[in-house]
């Protein structure tokens, strides 16, 4: 479903190469639940906007669903994202202005459903994680947990066969962490492929393959025991 | 050092009332280590803010070395800032357009000092936390936990007496995690006061005062054995 080949993505600085990605080899497949771990600034982020088709790689091939994703223009790319991704940013990328209802429905926006049917989704994904009674509150009037969890409630709520989490549980207390797993667990017992960036060994341990990067390189490959 | 009499923060939603701040009291002396844990949404981030001079009460009194904030001028509360806090916010707050230099010398622009000495401390400061070879990216250049590492210098470039942390290490891997408490373990050792909010029971343990908190209400405060 997900294959890179020989991915590199260099950034130039002056006279500096950033190697971000420095010859990355992987396979994901349908149904799949991995952890993506490793330092700060090793290139997971990186990775995952690759996934994600939100960026492209400075070498190498990357084909999703059996897709050159090179080979694509831009809009069959947006519409590849919009059908089979869901995306929890690192840094949440609400907007601003819309109310955490809003931001959810988005999403359903772009796939055309219409309004009664749209705003009961994005209630429902917002209740599963605990915004229930925030679902009026712009980005600014809720905390970062409850940012984080808008996000999350946002990449959820088309039921993407692909959610990336990138550090999904980062701003969120262990117990509103353990519920946010619950739901990725339930979602890949139904068989949505989950494929999650975490610093927390414990979350990394409830994978099922833990993917470990380090300067830009896959180091370590692993079925959880 | 800092006092908080019985303080309210309600915010006014149409026909509902948040009550982020629902009746605290604290007192905190110089030279603490202290760690506020509790649940998203419990009003952390909050307190942190009415500590930091960076917003005011619905009601109840806060009087940081024996001033009372409330009978201060805006001057005198941003000099208040400048000169005894630094603040490591939860969404980093950086200045998207400067490189991570320009933003960790920020403070020390306010305080006057002049532009060789303020580059020398500002490359120390970023050498510190593991940045010595970023300092000309900008945030979007960096990763995640390079963003919050360039908060977290620019919270210490100054060497404030306060130094308030909201979820310093949520997106660092467990050693860069362990780099920036031993950072703030040498800070408290030589008599800076520390005020850490966590989510990481871990980081939690290693302050020297436990401060849990629940829908706005403070409901433990212990010594860490
Ligand atoms: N401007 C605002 N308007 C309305 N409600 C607000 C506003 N700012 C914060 N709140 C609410 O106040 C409560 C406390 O927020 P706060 O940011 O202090 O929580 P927190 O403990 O830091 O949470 P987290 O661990 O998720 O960062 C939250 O329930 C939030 O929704
Ligand atoms: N636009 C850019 N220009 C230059 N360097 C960049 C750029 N974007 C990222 N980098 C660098 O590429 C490296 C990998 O970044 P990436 O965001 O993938 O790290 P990460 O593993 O997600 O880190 P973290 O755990 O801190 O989020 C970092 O060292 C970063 O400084
Ligand atoms: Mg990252
Ligand atoms: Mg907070």
């Amino acid at each position: 479903m997900i294959q890179i080949e020989n991915m590199y993505k260099k950034y130039i600085m002056g006279d500096n190469v950033v190697n971000a990605l420095n010859g990355v080899d992987l396979h994901i497949r349908e149904h799949e639940f991995v952890a993506i771990v490793g330092p700060s600034g090793s290139g997971k982020s990186t990775l995952m906007n690759m996934i994600g088709c939100l960026d492209v790689p400075t070498a190498g091939r990357f084909f999703i669903d059996g897709y050159d994703a090179s080979k694509l223009s831009d809009d069959q790319q947006a519409e590849i994202r919009n059908k089979k991704i869901g995306f929890v940013f690192q840094g949440f990328n609400l907007i601003q202005k819309l109310t955490a209802l809003e931001n959810v429905e988005m999403p359903l926006i772009y796939s055309g459903m219409r309004a009664a049917e749209r705003q009961k989704r994005a209630v429902n994904a917002l209740e599963s994680v605990g915004l229930g009674d925030r679902v009026h509150h712009t980005p600014t009037e809720l905390s970062g947990g409850q940012q984080q969890r808008v996000a999350i409630a946002r990449a959820l709520v088309t039921d993407p066969p692909i959610i990336l989490g990138d550090e999904p549980t980062g701003n969120l207390d262990s117990k509103s962490g353990k519920e946010i797993m619950q739901i990725f667990k339930n979602l890949n017992a139904k068989g949505n492929t989950i494929i999650l960036i975490t610093h927390d060994d414990h979350i990394a341990e409830q994978a099922k393959r833990i993917i470990r990067i380090m300067d830009g390189k896959i180091i370590e490959d692993r079925e959880v025991s």
